[in-house]
């Protein structure tokens, strides 16, 4: 299984036009891999992004510098997927 | 599970315990339920639709979940429809008039290689999984792949993201199966296509900012149906056309659904409380399921009510 340890969810609060047009122009940038898991819309709608740890710094760098504010949506994506796995398990072994 | 009121509705399921579940359940109910396979995946998994009907010859109201594999919540949400109308039937004045009335189609898992992908290799997996020539990277994004502004804005024509078309309208299998299935089908009269995780009812456009002539009508079921689901448990649900109220998107499956003359096409957006995001945990699921079916309910019955 592809393995998400360390990786986060940013949630993305624009507050202008030109906000929205910087998180959009990150979709462009292929190398930082990032997941949009909702996509750039318009003001003051929230975008949520899964970056990898490797990119993360980058990103949030991009981030703060632009003024742009955002708030960890969930810390360690790994940790909920194991959570998900554990509790399949559980009711599996429940029902057996 | 041995039947399906051993199944445990609040937990996520793999492929093979869905259709278990759905072999169960079309054995618990022949007079109600059956099993329609309507074409096979890329890498040959069945894709079946139940069918609930009791008459031949009905107008229908057509369902589908997980044709983006990680949205793990709205097949799970399928499971627990197929099993509440089911069970409803007889006992329910309104789901009994429905069915006495027209037929209810439920493809649960409309993406089936992705949803096993999620389950094997890749939790985030969102498209199918068919290879594409002259790329490494696999799969389109089924939701873009329908003949309805296909190749426009707010599709990619890169196979390496996650919005990618495919080389060409319906080259999904899993779509094309869809398509020949409501083509040959002819008297479907709504049609949900059910995502997550932005809580919002839509409707057509999504390709086009042109309103389409029942943008109204639309509109006003879409809130009675959002209220509905607030009733329950207070989800904020926010509703409108797709491009005005999220993003331009191209080549969507309720703008073809629409052109083909479904008047009642909607595409939902399940619930997260923005914090989970596709990982909703499992306790989630029949809270999110249960709100839902409110608002279904109340599309199935106006376009029940509403007959064209």
């Amino acid at each position: 299984m592809e393995n998400y340890s360390g990786q986060q969810v940013l949630r993305i609060f624009p507050t202008d036009e030109d906000q929205v047009n910087l998180v959009r122009a990150l979709e462009d940038l292929e190398h930082l891999q990032i997941d949009f898991w909702t996509s750039p819309t318009k003001v003051l709608l929230p975008i949520d992004i899964r970056v990898s740890f490797r990119n993360l710094q980058s990103v949030k760098v991009y981030l703060e510098s632009n003024n742009i504010q955002y708030s960890i949506m969930i810390h360690d994506v790994q940790s909920l997927l194991d959570e998900e796995q554990n509790e399949m398990r559980r009711n599996r072994a429940t029902e057996n | 599970a041995r039947s399906t009121d051993s199944f445990n509705y609040a937990t996520y399921h793999t492929f093979d315990e869905i259709n278990a579940f759905i072999d169960n359940l079309v054995n618990e109910n022949p007079n109600l339920v059956s099993k329609i396979q309507i074409g096979s995946s890329y890498e040959g998994r069945p894709l079946n639709v139940l069918k609930f009907s009791t008459g031949p010859n009905r107008p229908a109201f057509w369902i589908d979940t997980g044709i983006h594999s990680r949205e793990w919540v709205t097949q799970a949400s399928g499971i627990w429809f197929a099993k509440k109308i089911a069970t409803d039937y007889g006992k329910d004045a309104s789901l009994t008039n429905t069915l006495n009335n027209i037929d209810i189609l439920l493809e649960i898992v409309t993406n089936p290689d992705g949803y096993v992908y999620t389950h094997k290799s890749d939790r985030m997996w969102r498209k199918t999984r068919s290879p594409n020539s002259g790329s490494l990277c696999v799969g389109t994004d089924p939701n873009r792949n329908w003949d309805a502004g296909f190749g426009g804005p707010g599709s990619s024509s890169n196979p390496c993201t996650e919005t990618y078309r495919g080389r060409a309208a319906h080259s999904e299998p899993e779509v094309k199966a869809i398509v020949d299935f409501v083509k040959s089908h002819g008297n479907i009269k709504g049609f949900v296509s059910i995502h997550s995780y932005s809580q919002m009812l839509l409707f057509p456009y999504g390709y086009t900012t042109a309103r389409t002539p029942d943008h109204n009508e639309l509109n006003t079921v879409s809130r009675n149906a959002v209220n509905a689901l607030a009733s329950l448990y207070g989800t904020s649900y926010t509703y409108g056309s797709i491009i005005a109220t999220i993003y331009q998107a191209s080549g969507g499956t309720i703008d073809w659904t629409y052109n083909q003359g479904i008047k009642y096409s909607y595409s939902f957006e399940l619930r997260d409380t923005g914090r989970y995001g596709f990982a909703l945990p499992a306790n989630q699921i029949i809270p999110t399921a249960e709100e839902t079916w409110l608002a279904l309910t109340k599309l199935i019955e106006h376009t029940r009510d509403n007959l064209y």
